[in-house]
């Protein structure tokens, strides 16, 4: 399963 | 969006700003590592190329068009501009040394092995290192121009802020990112003796010069 990280930040 | 990490990036964009401003009004790019420049750009374009597939919001889009755009202007004024001040000659840093490693890294540890994810990842690992041309350059003449300390004490006191960002995200919302995390350490950790030298000369006047 793939997790995506969710890249929110700078 | 807590303080630490709003007060990050606009260290962040200081540090950016105040290098553009250096270069720009003395005309001259001396003392400035070009090689840790092109690392920043190689860092921000790897990092950011979801920039159209993946919208956080204005403030995010708009602070990473800003970064890579200052970021590639910065090595602009470097290598062409400004190239006959450019200190060639002690900015000898091997770049492949950071580069290949952080490559290798990012494929091999990831939280997702897919192209922009392998991309982040190793623009999070190359931007942990990137300024160890500018800290070679600096030793080597031992010394840094005020404007130039200003600049890196900007820069560094970022992650460092990241740091208590990320600290405050786990407490109040259990979110880390382990990559993140543990470069963002060995980021700030590469600064310390520099923040040293920066609080002792700097602040108190002094020129930042190293003991021969």
């Amino acid at each position: 399963h793939a997790l995506h990280i969710p890249h929110d930040e700078l | 969006m807590n303080v630490f990490r709003f007060l990050g990036d606009l260290s962040h964009l200081v540090a950016i700003v105040i290098l553009l401003l250096k270069i720009w009004k003395t005309r001259s790019c001396s003392g400035i590592s070009g090689r840790s420049q092109i690392l920043f750009a190689i860092v921000f374009t790897t990092r950011y190329l979801d920039l159209f597939s993946n919208f956080i919001s204005v403030y995010n889009t708009s602070m990473k068009i800003v970064y890579i755009t200052c970021s590639y202007a910065t090595v602009y004024l470097i290598y062409g501009k400004f190239k006959a001040t450019y200190d060639f000659n002690h900015d000898t840093f091997r770049i492949e040394f950071l580069l290949v490693p952080s490559a290798i890294l990012a494929f091999l540890v990831n939280h997702d092995f897919s192209p922009l994810e392998i991309l982040w990842t190793f623009s999070i690992y190359l931007e942990s290192v990137a300024i160890l041309p500018q800290l070679f350059l600096v030793s080597k003449t031992g010394e840094a121009e005020t404007i130039t300390s200003h600049y890196l004490f900007a820069l560094g006191s970022y992650r460092l802020l990241y740091l208590l960002n990320w600290l405050w995200r786990y407490f109040s919302q259990g979110f880390y990112d382990l990559i993140a995390l543990l470069s963002g350490i060995l980021q700030t950790v590469l600064y310390c003796d520099f923040f040293y030298l920066y609080i002792s000369k700097v602040l108190k006047g002094k020129k930042l010069s190293l003991p021969a």
